[in-house]
Formats: structure tokens, C-alpha cells, sequence
């Protein structure tokens, strides 16, 4: 899956893969001050699953886990399943519903669910359709952070690092042989990164379409922006 | 659902009435069901001879026509105001002219019986149709038929056409006296997609009760029962300006309850009812989930609690409820006034007090036998206090036990406060009877549900408020759109769940839902109108009960106008098979039993007369 990172104070984003089988967890997000964890499982394309580098991966599943209320919440490409406790709702992505209660509220229709926290922290889950005979992709997801300032600096996870100020700068710019992909050296972290510029689409908005969002690419998993590297943040399991 | 019957009056006349053909054919569209019994017979005798019709059909259930041919004419029904009918009924009367048609109540059924005289070597065609909206009940629907001919018929079949936007889910088909594969194969179900068929066709010889014998097996229940898919909560149709909204959530947890059993324990319950109400609480209390609170109040010619507040329905509180059950004794007489009023103020208390979970939510369960005879015995007076001390916070639930009791009242009670009345017959499986209804409240999974619609892009909607929505049942909303033009609307059911409050939204695009509707030739004529007619007037019907004056008459007079105009036979309308040419010259034919004692005494009333004619005939189709 794609991570596209809208980076605090600059109005320029860095994106990167994560390269991963189909199954495995990452963990998108950990917030120990509001005790809020996302994280995400991959999917793969069903067509030629031993051609890694054609395979595509996508989110197939996330789960989000708000600890102090006791709250999980897994979003499949198939339903929406909330554990408030013992107890448990499922929903399916052909209803219209709102679920509140007084503190989080979820919203599902057709095309995303909608969580909120309180006052401001909301994630978004798009479900993205593709034909449903089609025999090599999957239905996948999207998950979008809304108002990523509501959440703690001291978040960790491949997003949850980036909701404190990143600084980084961009130098070398080669246009290369295609015009549209300029490559560049990136000084993050303390690394210098070969960056390409590159286009990611962002959904949040237009569910369909998308708007397109340059960014620069980070090879190889993002190492390098992200900490440490991308294995770190694999899990065992969504909750 | 439906029974039928052929049968001459008299059994030396059984062989001289040939019934060569009975049908029934069933269209269900979305849960509402028309239904047509056709049974056709010719008297082989030398002289005129009598054949009776029965059928029966569910006590929820309208019937809108009756046609009776006699030699090739046929005599439509017409429906009328009662008096206006009753009235022509007793000139006919009075004039010796009458054959008649009487209903009687059963468990679920009630019987349509009409006999008439028919000349040496005519025939006579019988056609009665009936329709009724299919309730959802532990996650089905369920028609029934009952299937009792009194010999065997050469031409004999079921024929049921199911129709369901949704798609079906599940479809079967089970007939208690099909006890052979002979038999078995004469039946056939299937379903895919959106339509689903039954059909019974037993030969005459397999009709036969052995390959020698002259008598039928075909006697006793036929039970069609399906469900929908459910992938969206909510499925909303439009067909020529009316709409029903049909709304089943799942998926959602069950919302813990308060209940408390108020239990009669007067001296009529002895013998086998008391044992019979142990066993059932026995029953229940193995189904009581560990969040919910409970407690017993027992009420003779005073009341007993078992605890003297609500309790968790914790292991320990359950052995002990059970202890207390088992020791449940008979004695003294009735006090439902006082039984009652402590329940519920025990629930009151408990949820001021906060005793009781937040989102938890409070039912009453009376069991009675017998009217109230001791401390305020009044029904008017009773029903006032119970209607102030729950003030619509929780629903009220009565159970009639037996025959010896009032169960207008018991009714009427229930119904004021958003709960209902259910009889219990006295049989072996009064225990069962009794289970089941619990199992049917035992899974609020939403409470105070609302459903809405835009402001003035709605007319005439049937209820759209409920105090509980149950696991496996279904709200059904009807209505009329102002503006059969419009594009689209929106409804929204709201609801207090478990844990959290939900809103539902369901988007309607009405020019693709007409269109898609349309293309169905399954469907039978504005099926969604009658729906809504229907469902209006079982509710006009329900809301009387408890209306007085001016309210009374202005829902009377509502309930009779829809009955008129869509025909269909309610307690306020009478059915007259009339003649064409001779409008004086008609007959009173059935009646829509009630479960009071004055709906009774009119559906006791018979009516059967000498020999009249077969020019002349004329019958009377009642309802009370």
C-alpha cells in the first residue's frame, strides 16, 4: 500500500510503498495519550501472487482500538464490526448508519465510515470497489486521518510519526528521461534520501476520482523517513 | 394462511356431493399475500342437496371476496357497512329465505363456513379470497394453511408464488400428515433469487389414507415459512404512489432488560395451569441472559415479591429465582390491579434510583387467568392506574391463560401501553406457548424507534413509532407520497441500541425502484396500496379499542371508509353475496370473530334454513 504523509508546516508531501505478503499487520498508528491504535492489514491481488514485483498489495483490513473505552473497531472490505466491550454491532457497507454514543460516533454509508473521538480525532475509511467480477483485484481501503493535529506528538507507528513536525529539504532536482518524474536527493533524519517526485491520488474528498497530491517518493519502503525500518511496524495481529 | 374443508352437512349425503377440484393459490408480494380458495363440486343426486364451504383463514387476515356460481352465474360479494348489511340479513330471515355462513375462533384461525342448496345434477363453485400481511417471527415468516378435505378430490393442489425484492433466503414447505415419500413427492418447493414456489399436487391416489380405502389422509397443517436477504437494514418499495418501508437490522447487540413477571397465582390456576406456568418459568429462566435484572411478583388476593427489588440475573439469582418458581403455589383470588402496580413501580424505582443499567430497558409480562375480582376490580379503573403509573416509559405484555377471563380488557390494557396481548390456550403446550412468547421479547436489540420521513413528502403513514425492535421480527411502515413525481426521499429510523444510538438512513431513488418493480410480473396489481390500507386499519382497528366518543367514531368511521373502499371484511364491514337483479333478495353470509364476549355471541350465530331455489340465493359475509 501506498502512505502518502502531508507534512506539517510544508505544503509538500513525501509518499512511499510498503512491500509486504498479503496478510501481514502493520501498525499505522499508537497513541499513548489517547490510548488510540490503528492498524492495517494487507491484501494482495489475486492474479500472480508468486510475482511479487507485479503483485499490488492493498489495506484489506483495519482495525481501530480506542483502549480507555474499551473500544475496537474492524473495518473489512466486507463489513464494519464494533466491540464496545462485550458486546458487538456489525454493519454492512449497504447500510446508511450513524452509531453514536457520547463518546465516538460512526458513520457508514455506501463509499467510507466515518470514526470520531471525541472532539476533532476522526479517521476515515474509504471502500474502494472494483468490479465485482474482476478476476485479479480486490476490494481494498483506504484510511485517512482527519485533523492529524488532534492527536499526541508522541504517536508512533508508519503515520502516527509524522503528527509531530517533520523537517526536511529537497535538493539536486535531475528532471531524469520523463519530465514528470524528477528525481531529487532528500535530506530527512539526518539521511540523504534519493527522492522522485511523484503523484499519489487522495480520496477524501472525491471517492471516485480522487484529487492528485505531488509528493515525494521514498524508495524502498520508505526507509529512511520512516524510524527504524519498515519490519518495526509489522504486528501480529489487528488488535 | 388458510384452511380448507369440503363437506356435505349430513354424511349420507357424502357420496351424492362430488368436490372434484380445490385450489389454492397463494401470490405473496413483499410479505402481503392474496390468497384464492376455489373449490368446485357437482351434486350427483336426484334431488336438490346441500354442500357446504369451509375454510379456514388466519384470524389476522381480511377476506375481499366471496363468489358463489351456481350453474355457470355467479353471485359477487359486496362489501358493506355491517348494519346496512345486517339488516337486509334479518329481512332475509325473517322471510325464511336464508343459508348461511358462520365464523368461529380457533387458535389462529378462524372458519368461513357457507352452505347452500344445489339442484339434482348442478354444479357450484365456490371462490373465496382473503389477504393478509405476513409478520416476521423469530426471523420468518410464516403462512399457514390448514388442509382438511372430507374426501378425496380429483383435482386437489397448492399453489404458492412468492415474490421478494429482497431475494429469499430460505424457503420450506411442511405438511404434518405427509409422513410418506408417496405423499412427499406430490410436493415441491424452490426459490432463487427473487421468487420462490410451492406446490402440492397429491393424485387421488395418493390422497388415499391406503391404496384401498376411500378416505382421505390429507388432514392437517400446511406451513409455508420463509426470510429475506438481508444486506441492507432497511428495503424501501414504490409502486403508484405508495410506499412501504420494510426495517430489520442486524448485526446490533441486545439491549439488556428489566423485566418483571407478574405472575396469577389465584385459585382458578390450579392443577395443571399452575404447573404449566412453573415449567414455563422454569424454561425461561435458563434463557435469561447474565446482564439482564428480573424479579417475580405473584398476585392472588394480595401480592408476593420474590426479591423486593430487581436482581442481576447472576448464576446464583438464577438457582434461587428457580427454587422460588418451583414453590409457586395456587391460592386465593385475583388482584391484578395491585400485582400490576408493584411490578411496575419496582421498575420505576429501579431506574430512578439507578439501580438498573442506563441503557437498559424495562418490560412487564402479566400472566392472568381470570378477570380481576378482588381489591380494585373495576377494568376502566385498573387500566387508568396502570396507564399513569407507566406513563409510555416501558411496554406492558398480557398473557390470557385459559378461556375464563376478559381478554378485551387484557387487551386493551396492553395495547394503551405499546405492548400487546397474546392468548394462551390451555393445552398440553401451554408451557411451550409460553416460552415462545418470551423468546419473541427476549432480544430488544433497539428501543424507542422512530421513523421519519421528509416533512411534507408524506401522507397518511400507518405507525412509525415502536418502544422495541426485536431480534427476528420486522417494522413495517406504509404511507402515501404527496408528489408520486419526485425523485427521491429519504427516511431515517432512529434508536437507542445496547450501547450507542443509531440512525439508519435509507435513500430512495423512486423513478429506478418503480421501474424495477414494474418489470416483475410476479406481482399482483398495487399490492403496495392494500398493504398500506391494510396495516391502516388494523391500526384504526387496535386504536379504537381504547377510544371513546368522538375519537371512537372519528376512527370508526375511518377504519369503516378504508374498508369499503379496498373490501375488505373487518369487524365494521359485512360481505353480501347479492343477486344481480334483485337487490332485496340477498343473504347473510360470515362474520369476523373478536376475542370479547360480545364479538362471540355475533360469531356464535348460525343461520341455516330450508331449501331455497337456486335463482334466488342469497348469502351474507360478515365481519366482527
Amino acid at each position: 500500500p501506498h502512505f502518502i504523509i502531508q507534512v506539517r508546516g510544508k505544503k509538500d508531501a513525501i509518499c512511499f510503498n510498503i512491500d509486504e505478503e498479503p496478510g501481514t499487520v502493520l501498525r499505522l498508528i499508537q497513541d499513548p495519550i489517547t490510548g488510540l491504535t490503528v492498524n492495517g492489514q494487507i491484501i494482495g491481488d489475486q492474479g500472480n501472487s508468486s510475482n511479487s514485483k507485479n503483485r499490488k498489495t492493498y489495506l484489506g483490513k483495519v482495525g481501530i482500538v480506542n483502549s480507555p473505552m474499551d473500544l475496537r473497531i474492524e473495518v473489512t472490505t466486507e463489513k464494519i464490526t464494533l466491540h464496545n466491550g462485550a458486546a458487538q454491532s456489525t454493519f454492512s457497507w449497504l447500510d446508511t448508519v450513524t452509531v453514536t454514543s457520547e463518546r465516538f460516533s460512526v458513520k457508514i454509508n455506501r463509499e467510507a465510515t466515518v470514526v470520531s473521538f471525541g472532539k476533532g480525532i476522526t479517521f476515515k475509511v474509504i471502500l474502494h470497489q472494483v468490479w465485482k467480477k474482476h478476476h485479479i483485484h480486490l476490494h481494498f481501503l483506504g484510511f485517512y486521518v482527519l485533523d492529524s493535529d488532534k492527536m499526541s506528538t508522541k504517536s508512533h507507528g508508519l503515520l502516527g510519526q509524522f503528527f509531530r513536525p517533520l523537517a526536511f529539504q529537497v535538493s539536486d532536482l535531475n528532471p531524469g528521461n520523463d519530465p514528470s518524474k524528477i528525481h531529487a536527493t532528500m535530506l530527512v533524519k539526518k539521511h540523504r534520501l534519493a527522492v522522485t517526485r511523484g503523484y499519489q491520488k487522495d480520496y477524501r474528498k472525491d471517492v471516485h476520482n480522487g484529487t492528485q497530491v505531488g509528493c515525494w517518493f521514498v524508495h524502498n519502503n520508505g526507509q529512511g523517513v520512516i524510524d527504524g525500518v519498515h519490519s518495526d511496524y509489522i504486528v501480529s495481529d489487528l488488535f | 394462511s388458510r384452511g380448507m374443508e369440503e363437506a356435505t352437512r349430513l354424511p349420507t349425503q357424502a357420496d351424492d356431493i362430488e368436490v372434484y377440484s380445490t385450489k389454492v393459490s397463494c401470490k405473496v408480494t413483499s410479505r402481503f399475500a392474496h390468497n384464492v380458495v376455489t373449490t368446485r363440486a357437482v351434486n350427483r343426486a336426484d334431488a336438490a342437496k346441500e354442500v357446504s364451504f369451509d375454510v379456514e383463514l388466519p384470524k389476522t387476515a381480511f377476506i375481499t371476496n366471496f363468489t358463489l356460481t351456481i350453474d355457470g352465474v355467479t353471485y359477487p360479494g359486496n362489501v358493506k357497512e355491517k348494519e346496512v348489511a345486517k339488516k337486509q340479513y334479518e329481512k332475509a330471515v325473517s322471510q325464511g329465505k336464508t343459508a348461511g355462513l358462520v365464523k368461529a375462533s380457533g387458535r389462529k384461525l378462524e372458519k368461513f363456513t357457507v352452505s347452500v342448496n344445489v339442484a339434482a345434477g348442478s354444479k357450484v363453485t365456490f371462490e373465496l379470497t382473503y389477504e393478509e400481511l405476513l409478520k416476521r417471527n423469530k426471523g420468518k415468516y410464516e403462512m399457514y394453511l390448514k388442509v382438511q378435505p372430507k374426501q378425496l378430490v380429483k383435482d386437489f393442489e397448492i399453489e404458492v408464488d412468492i415474490f421478494e425484492p429482497q431475494g429469499i433466503s430460505m424457503l420450506d414447505a411442511q405438511a404434518s400428515f405427509i409422513t410418506n415419500d408417496l405423499l412427499g413427492s406430490a410436493l415441491s418447493k424452490s426459490f432463487s433469487g427473487k421468487k420462490g414456489h410451492v406446490s402440492f399436487k397429491p393424485s387421488l391416489d395418493q390422497q388415499r389414507s391406503c391404496p384401498t380405502c376411500g378416505d382421505t389422509l390429507l388432514n392437517g397443517d400446511f406451513i409455508i415459512t420463509y426470510d429475506v436477504n438481508r444486506e441492507s437494514p432497511a428495503n424501501v418499495q414504490i409502486v403508484n404512489g405508495y410506499f412501504v418501508h420494510f426495517f430489520a437490522p442486524q448485526g446490533l447487540p441486545v439491549v439488556p432488560k428489566n423485566v418483571v413477571f407478574v405472575i396469577d397465582i389465584s385459585g382458578s390456576m390450579y392443577g395443571r395451569k399452575i404447573e404449566q406456568t412453573r415449567d414455563a418459568l422454569l424454561k425461561i429462566l435458563e434463557d435469561i441472559k447474565e446482564e439482564d435484572y428480573l424479579n417475580f411478583i405473584l398476585f392472588d388476593s394480595d401480592v408476593t415479591t420474590w426479591k423486593d427489588t430487581l436482581v442481576q440475573a447472576t448464576p446464583e439469582n438464577i438457582q434461587e429465582a428457580r427454587e422460588f418458581v418451583k414453590n409457586i403455589r395456587d391460592r386465593g383470588m385475583t388482584n391484578i390491579n395491585d400485582g400490576l402496580l408493584t411490578g411496575i413501580s419496582m421498575l420505576n424505582k429501579a431506574r430512578e434510583e439507578h439501580t438498573v443499567p442506563e441503557r437498559s430497558t424495562s418490560i412487564v409480562i402479566m400472566l392472568t387467568d381470570g378477570d380481576a375480582n378482588v381489591g380494585e376490580s373495576r377494568p376502566a379503573k385498573i387500566q387508568e392506574n396502570v396507564l399513569s403509573a407507566i406513563g409510555g416509559r416501558f411496554p406492558l405484555y398480557n398473557l390470557g391463560f385459559g378461556n375464563n377471563l376478559n381478554y378485551n380488557f387484557l387487551e386493551s390494557l396492553a395495547l394503551e401501553n405499546d405492548g400487546f396481548a397474546r392468548r394462551i390456550y390451555e393445552d398440553s403446550d401451554a408451557n411451550l406457548q409460553l416460552q415462545g412468547f418470551y423468546e419473541e421479547v427476549a432480544n430488544p436489540l433497539l428501543t424507542s424507534v422512530e421513523v421519519e420521513y421528509p416533512e411534507n413528502a408524506i401522507l397518511d403513514l400507518t405507525r412509525n413509532t415502536y418502544q422495541h425492535f426485536y431480534d427476528g421480527s420486522e417494522i413495517v411502515v406504509a404511507g402515501r407520497l404527496v408528489d408520486e413525481d419526485m425523485n427521491n426521499f429519504k427516511a431515517d429510523v432512529k434508536g437507542h441500541g445496547a450501547l450507542t444510538d443509531l440512525t439508519f438512513t435509507e435513500e430512495v431513488d423512486l423513478k429506478e425502484m418503480e421501474k424495477a418493480l414494474q418489470e416483475q410480473d410476479y406481482i399482483f396489481g398495487s399490492y403496495i396500496e392494500r398493504l398500506w390500507a391494510y396495516l391502516t386499519i388494523e391500526q384504526l382497528l387496535d386504536k379504537r379499542k381504547n377510544a371513546h366518543g368522538s375519537e371512537k367514531e372519528n376512527l370508526t368511521a375511518q377504519a369503516l371508509d378504508l374498508s369499503l373502499k379496498y373490501h375488505f371484511v373487518t369487524p365494521l364491514t359485512s360481505m353480501v353475496v347479492t343477486k344481480p337483479e334483485d337487490s332485496d333478495n340477498q343473504m347473510a353470509i360470515a362474520d369476523k370473530p373478536g376475542e370479547g364476549p360480545e364479538e362471540s355471541v355475533t360469531a356464535a350465530i348460525a343461520y341455516q334454513t330450508s331449501y331455497q331455489p337456486p335463482s334466488s340465493p342469497y348469502y351474507y359475509v360478515d365481519g366482527d
